[in-house]
């Protein structure tokens, strides 16, 4: 499973 | 994307706009915490940075933008433009004791200690308790506008239904954020008795007061 990262959410 | 953020994303779009609409069109922020505007601002400013560095989508782009014009805007409307009715009697929340801590504690739990992490994580831990003055002032007049009851609605909706888009995301996507996750459950669960009081009373016609 992929922690954090990827900020695409507003 | 999924249906439950992108629902979640417009329920907040309506939100900050009823708002501003709300103390544009009766030229009044009476029953408004200014302070929670100020901390909602924050924490777009805080959240948003990477907003020319980091393109993700035109919709990401445009909504960060409007999210954060929004924010100044209602902030101008409530200390500046009408300032007259403001009412700082009852909007007497301490923020420093909710800044303080929250800035504390993104330095200490967060994904990875740079510092536009720490100003995300900031963010998120400030977005979970920004709308405390409000909730505390409308405990203090003991009752809100109708107009500002659908806008708290709104706005608590926009996170309850973000949790639902981080069960899908999870289950769907193999991705989850945990600082995300608790902050949002935590926001969410300050609007409950809000939200019981919206749907008993609000929904059946009846203004929104607190018992006395």
């Amino acid at each position: 499973l992929q922690k954090g990262a990827t900020k695409d959410e507003l | 994307m999924n249906i439950f953020r992108l629902v979640g994303d417009l329920s907040h779009l309506l939100a900050i706009l009823l708002l501003l609409w709300k103390i544009w069109k009766t030229r009044s922020c009476a029953g408004v915490s200014g302070k929670s505007q100020i901390m909602f601002g924050l924490v777009y400013i805080t959240r948003y940075l990477d907003l020319f560095t980091n393109f993700i989508s035109i919709y990401n782009t445009t909504m960060k933008a409007i999210f954060i014009a929004v924010a100044i805007a209602t902030i101008y409307l409530i200390y500046f433009k009408f300032k007259a009715t403001y009412d700082s009697n009852h909007d007497t929340f301490r923020m420093e004791f909710l800044i303080v801590p929250v800035g504390g504690l993104a330095f200490l739990v967060n994904h990875d200690f740079t510092a536009l992490e720490i100003l995300w994580t900031f963010s998120i831990y400030l977005e979970s308790v920004a709308i405390l003055p409000q909730l505390f002032m409308i405990s203090k007049t003991g009752e809100a506008e109708t107009i500002t009851s659908h806008y708290l609605f709104a706005l608590g909706s926009y996170r309850a239904l973000y949790i639902v888009n981080w069960v899908y995301r999870y289950y769907f996507e193999g991705f989850f954020d945990l600082i995300a996750i608790v902050a949002g459950c935590v926001q969410t669960i300050l609007y409950c008795d809000f939200f019981y009081l919206y749907v008993t009373k609000v929904m059946h016609g009846k203004k929104l007061s607190l018992p006395a």
